[in-house]
């Protein structure tokens, strides 16, 4: 039920 | 020189039982200002952010920022050494490969000290942008957990739809399919029990059930749950502890194979 997204792509590393 | 106290263990053991399942450790960041801890799950879908102000301890002393990587689940087994009603203080000498809890009991008749090697955790750090979200949802916290117990028999995933009229959670698989529907409420009692929704756009999105579920873990922490979300975004899950801060956990939202 759907693909999984990971954070990596919303957010940079600081 | 790093020393915080805390009247009630709770606080502590509380805020454990809310990450443990879904970090194995993290770096308690200390500074003036207060503990900060941000670290992801390790199939990063999913991240912690927890604040405990300085001015929610009883005492508070950081004399340098300090930078403790805790293994969790040593940590969890320290803190079940706590009484509930035991104050607890955590201590590190600047530059220290371990850290202290001392428990004490209300009476002060037992006095127990636990010392927990440090551990050098070099993890990745994200940079969270500011955001102006579509849909606010605030409901009892108590009430999101059942939702997310419940939804989790039928389906992997839970989809989130948030309108006007009030907000859907929805899930399907092998056994069927179940939607539960809350509305805005109009009057209650209890502040802690209303449903309140602030909307600029609708917003319909799917989060893995296991994740939300984890996140409940925190519900003994906050009598209300805050849910921020925006298209194509991570959902915002937001307990705030009393007094003291709050933990929000990040989800990147699901899409269509």
């Amino acid at each position: 039920s759907g693909k999984q997204q990971t954070l990596m792509n919303f957010f940079k590393k600081s | 020189m790093f020393e915080a106290r805390l009247l009630r263990s709770s606080i502590l053991k509380k805020v454990l039982e809310a990450i443990k399942d879904l970090l194995t450790q993290a770096t308690f960041d200390c500074d003036d200002n207060g503990i900060q801890l941000q670290a992801m799950d390790n199939s990063h879908v999913s991240l912690v952010s927890l604040t405990l102000r300085a001015d929610g301890f009883d005492k508070y002393r950081c004399d340098r920022n300090i930078s403790l990587g805790m293994n969790l689940s040593s940590m969890s087994k320290i803190l079940k050494c706590a009484g509930d009603k035991d104050t607890v203080t955590m201590k590190a000498q600047d530059n220290a490969d371990t850290v202290t809890f001392v428990f004490e009991s209300p009476n002060q008749e037992k006095v127990s000290d636990y010392e927990m090697k440090l551990m050098n955790l070099d993890l990745e750090h994200l940079g969270i942008p500011e955001t102006e979200y579509s849909c606010t949802i605030r409901l009892s916290s108590a009430e999101f957990a059942r939702i997310c117990r419940d939804l989790s028999q039928f389906g992997e995933s839970i989809v989130i739809s948030c309108t006007k009229e009030g907000v859907r959670f929805s899930a399907s698989g092998d056994i069927g399919s179940a939607n539960i529907a809350l509305a805005q409420t109009a009057s209650v009692d209890k502040e802690e029990e209303a449903v309140v929704i602030e909307m600029e756009e609708p917003v319909t999105l799917t989060f893995a059930c296991q994740y939300l579920n984890y996140f409940t873990k925190a519900t003994s922490l906050s009598p209300q749950v805050q849910l921020s979300m925006s298209a194509d975004v991570p959902l915002v899950v937001e307990y705030r502890i009393p007094d003291i801060g709050h933990i929000r956990y990040y989800l990147a939202p699901k899409i269509d194979d």
